[in-house]
C-alpha cells in the first residue's frame, strides 16, 4: 500500500 | 535497500564522524549550534522508539542505536566537556517556532492517529527544519571553519541522496511512495541549496567559507 507506514528508512 | 539509500546513510554516518572529529581535534564546539544538535536528539528518539516493537534488520537497528547514542554524546560534549567553547549568545534561533508547527503538522498529517505514528510524523517534520538554527548561526557569524562546512555538506548529501532513493523505490517497488517523508525531505534538501552554492564555489576551491557582507 502506498501510504501504509512501513518506516523502513532511517 | 538500494545504492542511493546506502550512500545516503553512509554520508549521514560520515557527517557525525566529521563533527566528532572537529570537536575532538580542535577541542572546541565553536560554530556548532547546540539547538540543532538538541533537535536531532529529539528527532532520533521520537522516530526510533520503534526499536522496542518493530524489527526491520540488523543494519536498521544498529544505525538507529548509533544515531541516538552519538547525538546524545555530542550534546554531552557541548554541554559539559567543551562547555566553555559553546557560545549560546550566537545560537539565538527560536526553536519554539519550529517545534510548535511540527507538533501541529504531525497531528494533522500522519498515517494513523496513534502515539507512535504521530511521533514518527513529528520526527520527520522536525528533522526537515532541525538544521535551521545551525544555518542561522552561520548566517549570523558569516563564516565557518572548513571542517564544519564538511560536516554540513555531508548532512546535505545524505538528504539529497534520499531523493533518487525514493524515485528508485517508486519505480522498482510498484509505485510505493511515502508522501510525508518525501514532502518533508524535499523541504529539508531545499534548505541546503544556499549553503551548497557557497560550499562548491568557495570551500571546494580551497577558499574559506565566508558569506558576502
Amino acid at each position: 500500500n502506498a501510504t501504509e507506514a512501513q518506516h523502513d528508512e532511517l | 535497500m538500494n545504492l542511493f539509500r546506502l550512500l545516503g546513510d553512509l554520508s549521514h554516518l560520515a557527517s557525525i564522524f566529521i563533527l566528532l572529529h572537529k570537536i575532538q581535534t580542535t577541542r572546541s564546539c565553536r560554530g556548532i549550534s547546540f539547538k540543532t544538535q538538541a533537535l536531532y536528539v529529539t528527532v532520533f528518539v521520537a522516530r526510533y522508539l520503534d526499536l522496542f516493537y518493530r524489527y526491520v534488520s540488523l543494519y536498521n537497528s544498529v544505525m538507529k542505536l548509533f544515531f541516538i547514542a552519538s547525538s546524545v554524546y555530542i550534546l554531552y560534549l557541548m554541554k559539559y566537556k567543551y562547555r566553555p567553547t559553546n557560545d549560546p549568545s550566537i545560537d539565538t534561533f527560536r526553536i519554539e517556532y519550529l517545534l510548535g508547527p511540527c507538533v501541529l503538522l504531525s497531528l494533522i498529517f500522519n498515517y494513523k492517529f496513534s502515539v507512535t505514528e504521530v511521533l514518527w510524523s513529528f520526527s520527520i517534520f522536525l528533522e526537515s527544519v532541525a538544521i535551521l538554527p545551525q544555518l542561522f548561526m552561520l548566517q549570523r557569524t558569516g563564516e565557518a571553519e572548513t571542517i564544519t562546512t564538511h560536516y554540513l555538506a555531508a548532512l546535505g548529501v545524505y538528504r539529497a541522496l534520499y531523493i533518487p532513493n525514493w524515485i528508485y523505490r517508486y519505480i522498482t517497488e510498484d509505485g510505493v511512495v511515502d508522501p510525508i517523508a518525501v514532502t518533508a525531505g524535499l523541504v529539508q534538501t531545499g534548505l541546503y541549496i544556499d549553503f551548497f552554492y557557497v560550499y562548491f564555489t568557495k570551500v571546494l576551491q580551497g577558499q574559506k567559507f565566508e558569506l558576502p557582507a
